[in-house]
């Protein structure tokens, strides 16, 4: 996954993502593509969640799937979630949960109740920092306001860390792909070099919702397991978004 | 680069998306929230019923290509339905609605549903 959030010359926050998933899960051979990847697109929708005919938030999903791993609650903030490797990984979550330990939450399970429930940006941090969870995870929050963009980076129990957008620093965006920010990504799965390459290009002056579009399709951003991508104004309460394809020459990952 | 990584120079003129990277819009669908968990997502899983049953049966073959005896998905289709009573609301109900129009067996859309915190296995 990559997820990134920037904010223009404007004080606009963009948010945009692209959802790879499938990993070793099957590679069809013939078509040079990951079986569950490929068969995971016809099942993505856009979903508008409504309370009373209003719009309580919209989110990209797999039809089928009622956790939330992309979405926007119009002119109050944007969340995406990107996996986060971890020995002390979901698979102890289950384990405590089979037992009988249940005050951990499913990843995907707080993703919608934020999105269905925070009432801001801040409100929307502190449920995705403190939380507990059964499964480590980054969350990439976006807001309103300037210098509303964070990555927080989630161990099951404990928030590690959580990297603003600083204006006055010159970070003018948050990017996550799967690796700690602060530590090197694995050097067989480096999407995060060129992602920032392109933002850099980019530069904030001509940063919007085409320009990120661009960044999402630059190869290996994009890549042979990302099915979707999907764009989001806060400002706007805008989400679109596309299915994609990568052809070969394309990284597996 | 034609070798691994395969990484090019930053693409530009993108938008709006069209050509080999664009598969295809997304479409729309609304989720009523007042509506009972159970009958929340049945217009959509009624639409999108066939490709859903299309990836669960990925799954099941990848599953089996491991354990060829069937014995995992056995264990999934046997043991799941009861983790979907502790999981919180509106979640367990909405869920239960999924496998009720689907026809997909209860256990496997509850995998489905934390597959993330599963394939960290």
């Amino acid at each position: 996954c990559t997820s990134v959030v920037a904010e223009d010359d404007k004080g606009n926050l963009l948010h945009g993502r692209n959802l790879d998933f499938g990993l070793f899960m099957g590679w069809d051979i013939k078509n040079k593509s990951w079986i569950i990847s490929e068969k995971l697109k016809p099942l993505v929708v856009n979903l508008d969640f409504k309370r009373n005919n209003q719009t309580v938030f919209k989110s990209t999903n797999f039809a089928g799937y009622v956790g939330m791993l992309t979405g926007i609650k119009p002119h109050m903030f944007s969340l995406t979630m990107n996996e986060r490797f971890s020995l002390d990984g979901g698979y102890i979550g289950i384990l405590e949960w089979i037992l009988g330990k249940r005050d951990g939450m499913w990843m995907s399970f707080l993703t919608r109740s934020v999105l269905e429930n925070a009432k801001s940006y801040e409100d929307a941090k502190a449920l995705l920092a403190q939380t507990k969870l059964l499964a480590p995870a980054y969350f990439i929050l976006g807001g309103n306001q300037t210098g509303q963009g964070c990555i927080v980076t989630r161990s099951r129990l404990l928030s590690i860390d959580i990297l603003e957008i600083d204006l006055k620093l010159g970070r003018w965006y948050v990017l996550e792909t799967n690796y700690d920010h602060w530590k090197e990504p694995l050097f067989l799965d480096d999407r995060r070099t060129p992602a920032m390459k392109c933002m850099n290009r980019t530069t904030q002056a001509n940063i919007s919702l085409k320009t990120m579009y661009d960044v999402l399709s630059t190869k290996p951003v994009l890549n042979k397991l990302t099915t979707y991508t999907t764009l989001m104004q806060v400002s706007e309460g805008k989400l679109k978004s596309y299915i994609r394809d990568c052809p070969s020459p394309c990284m597996p990952w | 680069q034609f070798i691994p990584p395969f990484t090019e120079d930053c693409r530009s003129d993108m938008y709006p998306p069209s050509g080999p990277t664009f598969r295809g819009d997304v479409s729309w669908y609304t989720v009523d929230l007042d509506s009972p968990p159970r009958e929340r997502w049945t217009a959509l899983i009624t639409d999108k019923k066939t490709a859903l049953v299309d990836v669960m049966q990925a799954i099941r073959d990848l599953a089996n290509a491991f354990v060829p005896s069937g014995k995992l998905i056995e264990l999934v289709d046997i043991t799941l339905p009861f983790m979907v009573n502790t999981l919180p609301n509106p979640f367990g109900e909405e869920i239960r609605g999924i496998s009720d129009v689907s026809g997909i067996p209860l256990g496997e859309v509850v995998l489905f549903n934390i597959f993330y915190e599963v394939f960290t296995v």
